[in-house]
């Protein structure tokens, strides 16, 4: 119904808001109707990263593409918790200040959702409280190994039958 | 609902059988270029319904099922297990779908469209919220055979896609979800169209 | 051919003459994200000759022009100068070319469709090798107004993108070659259609 | 001419072969004719990473695409060479022992072509005589800052009029 949709389009767009601030250090990240008028409308992005002119998510650079569309998924979560969540190298385009930051709120987001992390950078890993390590020690064939769990050590959970 | 293992046969690179136990904290999955990271996500959306050989980085379905390598054969199947389980809290209609396959429900492979009547008939006679216990668990499985032929189970039963995509609706693990992202595809979720993002806030709604 | 300097003004992000000089070694471009690297590689595909404000990342081409900020009102006009150097082995087609312009050449804005007639003869005009001397420099500049209007100079002369893109045919910097790899797009390299493939064998050879 | 389009053809796929595996360390990278009997025919690209299958470069990982695509750009280059080269992150996808591979390759082909790298990767920097810092200390607004020459330092090169 229309009226249930409004309420998931402002909440979400507050949410939106907040994270958006919270991964740039600032600036605005909006939620707008292309067409005010018609109820059916679709939606368009305006972000204005700290210092810079409010513009088309179009203009942005890499990384701060990156940084918009994760302040979206994170605010879409907020509104409707997500079991788990499986990020594939999203901080590659990431300086290292935006990946603390990213890693920041991932930590925040943990108590609600499951983060599952594929990644390269030594920062995103430290937030991790588990390591899967994947190898292909046989050419061609890929096995789960060494698992490490921050809080004293427990069975490695990768058991190949 | 929580995520509590991942196994996997079979499945692109995965040519033996492996798990992937989840202990709720935040995991990170490391490795060198190529080793199959990225097939363990694949190996999720593919459990969890997706039909599009593409988005799983193949030409064809078939694509999935362990190609062999010099020294081991290609396998004839392909499966993949995902196991959740029942947190406190779940919302949203995914709750009373979860109700309804840990109740009655007999899934049975000669489901005709019919079936839609007696699902509903089941929900009602689904007693109130004490079947529901916090550590109850479903485990969805999907294979796949070299000969095409597919199969979905629920808790060991077979059942169809429609029940998958059913159950998982409005859990925030739908198809328009953003439960998984793909490598290389952040910046996607910006440069959809506007009435793709429309679609979002509704499956959130 | 050796590069050796970029020059920008009022292009995208470079509110300020900016100029980037380069030795001929290995040169790293690094800074925070937004800043402003990717559009130095946008200023060099433009000057080049970039036709296209999608592969510059805008929706029309008055958005490679400085649009102001918060303290800043936008400038009018966009302007990118590259410099190249005569280094002592110059191959392929690209080197007549450069004899061309660098020996009798004299661009005027009149120049109609019947200029190529008249460029065929001014090649054979062109005294031999003599006239080349390592060292010497070309400079290309790309200029566009607020109002749309767009100009090319070559040593400072008007001239026509025709005479640019000719200029640059077989040197390796032609519009299907890999001098530019955008940021996210050295996969594209390897989904490009079969055909495409061939064009840039066909560039090459 | 055909001719000419063969010569060229066969050399890059020498080159092809030659950049693959000094990048992979190993295994197989060719470029073949999609319809053999057609002179006019597309090319397809296969890729073999050492101890995998012969197999479309569409199904390698993305590291693995990056460092294909990378060899054939190699391979063009040895061909014709280019007056210059602008590579803009293309360092992200790869991993530690990649990215080694990666920068003794450009060192090697520096000789004939000047390469300019945009990257965040402090290897990557580590193989660059010059290095320009863009900054926005002015909100918006894009400045070319600190040049740094590995053999002694000269006139820093930036400079805004
Ligand atoms: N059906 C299959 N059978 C066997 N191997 C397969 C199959 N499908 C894909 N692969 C292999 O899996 C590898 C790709 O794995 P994946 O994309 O998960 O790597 P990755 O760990 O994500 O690497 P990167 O860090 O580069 O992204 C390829 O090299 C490919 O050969
Ligand atoms: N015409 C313009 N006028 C002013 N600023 C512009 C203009 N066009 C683009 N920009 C700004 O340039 C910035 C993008 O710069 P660029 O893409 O070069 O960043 P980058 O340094 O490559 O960052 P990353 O490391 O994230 O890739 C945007 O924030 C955008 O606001
Ligand atoms: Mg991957
Ligand atoms: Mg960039």
């Amino acid at each position: 119904s229309r009226r249930k949709f409004m309420e998931a389009f402002n909440a979400i767009n507050r949410f939106f808001a907040e994270s958006f601030r919270a991964l740039f250090g600032g600036g605005v990240g909006e939620m707008r109707f292309s067409d005010e008028s018609d109820p059916e409308s679709g939606i368009d992005l305006v972000a204005q990263p700290p210092g810079k002119r409010l513009q088309n998510v179009l203009l942005l650079s890499g990384g701060e593409k990156a940084l918009t569309a994760l302040a979206l998924l994170i605010a879409v979560f907020r509104f409707t918790p997500s079991p788990f969540c499986i990020l594939d190298e999203v901080d590659a385009p990431l300086d290292e200040s935006n990946v603390v930051r990213f890693t920041r709120m991932i930590q925040e987001m943990s108590e609600q959702t499951q983060f599952i992390l594929i990644t390269h950078n030594k920062r995103t890993m430290e937030i991790c409280r588990t390591l899967y390590g994947v190898t292909m020690e046989e050419p061609g064939v890929s096995k789960l190994v060494s698992v490490r769990f921050e809080a004293g050590e427990r069975e490695p959970a990768a058991v190949t039958a | 609902l929580k995520l509590k293992e991942i196994e996997l046969l079979g499945f692109k690179s995965f040519a033996d059988r492996t798990r992937l136990i989840c202990d709720g904290s935040t995991a990170a999955i490391v490795g060198p270029n190529g080793c199959g990271k990225s097939n363990l996500s694949d190996a999720v959306s593919w459990v969890l319904g997706e039909q599009s050989a593409r988005i799983l980085r193949g030409e064809r379905m078939s694509d999935v099922i362990f190609s062999g390598t010099g020294t081991r054969p290609p396998t004839g199947m392909a499966e993949v297990s995902i196991t959740l389980v029942e947190g406190e809290e779940t919302t949203g209609h995914g709750a009373e779908e979860l109700e309804r396959v840990l109740g009655v429900r007999e899934p049975s492979e000669q489901d005709q469209p019919q079936q839609n009547i007696e699902a509903e008939n089941q929900v009602e006679k689904a007693s109130p919220k004490t079947r529901r216990f916090p550590g109850s668990e479903i485990k969805v499985t999907r294979r796949l055979f070299r000969s095409g032929e597919s199969e979905y189970l629920l808790n060991g039963e077979l059942c169809r896609l429609r029940d998958i995509q059913d159950l998982f609706m409005g859990t925030g693990l739908g198809p328009e979800s953003y439960a998984i992202i793909e490598q290389g595809r952040i910046g996607q979720i910006l440069s959809s169209k506007p009435s793709d993002r429309r679609a979002i806030i509704e499956e959130a709604a």
